[in-house]
């Protein structure tokens, strides 16, 4: 099974 | 004061049109850069980062940098009143809470203005530093339309595969599977048709089909598409606006838990 990942994940709020 | 003319209405109601099914509302940023937004969508898996660059206006007059928040829906009714051919200006006096968006026809001979209500957004801006992708694919732009639309009739994932040789797109679902490989090509009558790969390493990634899909509504704004993945990072699919600047779609992948 795959997870949807959150762009989150990869970035910083600014 | 805020005041940009646009000779081409019609690009301004491609960027709405392609734009507002993934994002209800967002804020419009205006600076001497451009006028440009970022906006997620709200489950925070894509994200859409447009440009039109100040020097593509034919006036572009931006006292101080402003945020306007707008629902994008609302906007893009305000834009279809206009023909693509109108000439569009966006103009907002310091502190109002409107925006109003002027048509003029190309003979001057109608004039009409759309007077919108802006509104409060708390803008979640997410800082994306520029990247080095391990693969970047430049295609026919409604080649990958298709492919994207195709694919979502079978499966509701997409595997994006890119080899020196070409970019693969499978998917899998409950009545079979499907594969497309595009094989680079450069040999093409229209230069826009070609497929061209830049590939540092081999890559592999999923992504939700229905997204997409969604990217692919940018299609009328260029010929190419420039899709850049690396690996276990969020896929970029760009839309360059001749000389006016582009319109980048994020995605965040799926990964095997």
């Amino acid at each position: 099974l795959k997870t949807q990942l959150r762009l989150e994940a990869f970035y910083t709020f600014n | 004061m805020l005041e940009l003319r646009l000779t081409q209405a019609g690009l301004l109601k491609k960027v709405l049109e392609s734009i507002k099914d993934l994002v209800t509302d967002a804020n419009f940023d205006c600076s001497a850069t451009g006028f440009s937004l970022q906006a997620m969508d709200s489950s925070h898996v894509a994200l859409v980062a447009l440009l039109l660059r100040s020097d593509g206006f034919e006036h572009y007059r931006c006292d101080h940098n402003i945020s306007m928040g707008m629902n994008l829906g609302n906007m893009a009714k305000m834009l279809r009143c206009a023909s693509d051919d109108d000439t569009v200006t966006i103009k907002a006096d310091d502190g109002s809470d409107t925006v109003t968006f002027m048509f003029e026809s190309p003979s001057q001979d109608k004039i009409s203005d759309y007077e919108m209500k802006l509104m409060d957004i708390d803008s979640e801006h997410l800082g994306i530093p520029e990247a080095e992708y391990q693969a970047i694919v430049r295609m026919s732009a409604s080649e990958f339309a298709r492919i994207c639309k195709d694919l979502g009739t079978i499966g509701d994932t997409v595997i994006i595969s890119v080899t020196k040789e070409g970019v693969q797109f499978s998917t899998k679902g409950d009545i079979g599977t499907a594969n497309i490989i595009c094989r680079k090509n450069t040999a093409v009558d229209k230069k826009e048709e070609a497929t061209v790969i830049e590939m540092a390493e081999p890559v592999s990634l999923t992504f939700a089909s229905r997204y997409l899909i969604a990217f692919t509504k940018a299609t009328p704004l260029a010929g190419q598409v420039t899709i850049s993945m690396s690996y276990d990072m969020p896929i970029v699919v760009e839309y360059k606006m001749e000389t006016m600047g582009y319109m980048r779609f994020y995605l965040a992948p799926k990964i095997e838990e």
